[in-house]
């Protein structure tokens, strides 16, 4: 048994990127041999998820001595889009708690942060140009914000681990929190013919949600460095809208009938048009494919409902030449009793009907946790190690789905989860020679 | 390893020692990416403790930390 002393590192592209993007190069070898341990990538990003392979290589043996094994590996993620959704509005998130999920992303391999800052609940994000919006939407103005220094140093931390960070502010519904800190920007909701003092989604209809609309994503846009800001564009409730006799006349106005999604359309347009002449791209859930909004030939869209077999909305969503990213399978935030990691590890994201050209529109997909039941105590044993499967699904060949190679291995990771100090939860019965510690 | 790799070729009965004291990541010598690259300086730093937690990190990393 020989002794080696050092790890070389080697990147063939000169560049240390500032951020990493989607066509970041990711791929690495490692090689690993008796006297000499190398690892070689094209880009930073290679190297970073070559490091993390390297780390989960080395052993210990029972007197206490850290050995390798002579392994050669060459790899490269499936998938360029590996992501998680973390929501900080429907119960605040510490930025502990984010940056401790940032690492174990990296120790997956993941490389999206889908950050879903703020909804209905709570408005945690502490805008420079509209204060009020945190002072009065936070579930706390003081404790339960992000601060623009919080913001950077969640960016940061994600970047150092080759994680891109990309906001969601979902609109025009999920909205309720913003109302108090932007008086105006939500709709009254009427009954019969007096405001009942209820609101429902973002006012569409007068010019001044533009002009606060153009003022908050230009701020976003850059505070958010990534290319993509997510634009939400789901569960809009037109209950509100049909009960407002202005929004009924712009609606008669314009021709739109009865039909509110006319209407939604109307609002995402001018909203995506809005977003586009920032520099930005983005990604919206699936109802804004659905209600046939105009949006931009490299839109990304999010398949998030189940009710529809995700795999038909997969090929509708690449037939009409848009880029597709899957979450409808992985809400994490669901749980049962039992191996419920095995449901998201059988997911094959290209399991539809459709072309080749149609498969190739697939970027990847995202893990989600929703936040109603989740917050700091809990989030991260929901997390790890089922999010885990997902981060596989999206990494590695289309081949692997073994499943009895996957949980040895995914419950030997755990273990070594244990041991970089994240409570992740058992997948059945067992043990770990170090079992997890507080201190 | 999670996730699997693409390839991955192991020769068993045949390793490797690490003696956490004298390990250390390093740029090699025909890198583009050398030192005062952020990203792989902090990463050095992050998993050589990752994989010697108990350990007390060699000078120069202690210098860096």
């Amino acid at each position: 048994e020989m002794s080696c002393n050092e790890l070389l590192v080697s990147v063939t592209k000169p560049g240390c990127e500032d951020y990493p993007n989607m066509d970041s190069e990711e791929s690495y070898k490692l090689s690993i041999s008796e006297d000499s341990f190398l690892l070689t990538a094209d880009s930073v990003w290679g190297a970073l998820r070559g490091l993390e392979t390297f780390s989960q290589l080395v052993g210990r043996a029972e007197d206490g001595t850290y050995y390798v094994n002579k392994t050669d590996i060459v790899d490269f993620p499936r998938f360029r889009y590996r992501g998680l959704l973390l929501d900080t509005s429907r119960h605040y998130l510490p930025v502990k708690a984010i940056l401790e999920t940032l690492d174990v992303m990296a120790y997956n391999k993941l490389n999206v942060f889908h950050w879903h800052i703020v909804d209905d609940p709570s408005f945690p994000y502490e805008s420079a140009a509209f204060p009020d919006l945190s002072e009065k939407g936070a579930y706390n103005p003081i404790t339960h914000v992000y601060t623009p220094n919080d913001v950077k140093l969640v960016i940061e931390h994600a970047r150092l681990r080759g994680i891109r960070v990309i906001p969601e502010f979902d609109t025009p519904g999920h909205t309720l929190s913003w109302g108090p800190g932007a008086p105006g920007l939500l709709t009254p909701c009427y009954i019969g013919s007096k405001p009942s003092g209820a609101y429902g989604p973002v006012n569409p209809i007068l010019n001044s949600t533009y002009q606060f609309m153009a003022v908050l994503f230009r701020e976003v846009s850059t505070v958010f460095p990534d290319f993509y800001l997510h634009l939400g564009g789901d569960e809009v409730e037109f209950t509100c809208w049909r009960s407002n006799p202005e929004i009924n006349s712009f609606m008669k106005q314009m021709g739109f009938g009865q039909d509110y999604t006319e209407l939604e359309s109307f609002y995402i347009q001018r909203l995506l048009d809005m977003v586009s002449s920032y520099g930005k791209g983005y990604v919206v859930w699936q109802e804004v494919f659905d209600n046939g909004v105009k949006v931009k030939p490299d839109t990304i869209i999010h398949v998030w409902k189940e009710s529809v077999p995700y795999q038909h909305k997969m090929a509708q969503v690449t037939k009409a030449g848009y880029r597709a990213l899957l979450s409808a399978p992985w809400y994490l935030n669901h749980i049962s009793y039992g191996q419920d990691w095995l449901a998201a590890y059988k997911v094959e994201p290209l399991q539809f009907a459709g072309s080749s050209e149609q498969k190739a529109l697939v970027i990847g997909g995202e893990a989600c946790m929703w936040g109603e039941y989740v917050d700091a105590t809990n989030l991260t044993p929901r997390l790890w190690p089922r999010a885990g499967a997902v981060a596989e699904r999206l990494w590695s060949n289309e081949t692997v789905r073994d499943l009895q190679d996957a949980y040895y291995r995914l419950a030997d990771f755990r273990c070594k989860l244990l041991g970089r100090g994240i409570q992740a939860e058992p997948l059945f019965v067992g043990y770990c020679d170090h079992e997890y510690s507080r201190s | 390893v999670w996730p699997q790799p693409q390839h991955v070729r192991v020769w068993p009965g045949s390793s490797s020692r690490l003696v956490p004291a004298r390990f250390r990541f390093g740029y090699a010598r025909d890198s583009a990416v050398g030192p005062g690259c952020a990203v792989l300086d902090q990463a050095f730093l992050r998993y050589w403790r990752l994989l010697f937690a108990a350990q007390r990190r060699p000078p120069e990393y202690e210098q860096l930390w």
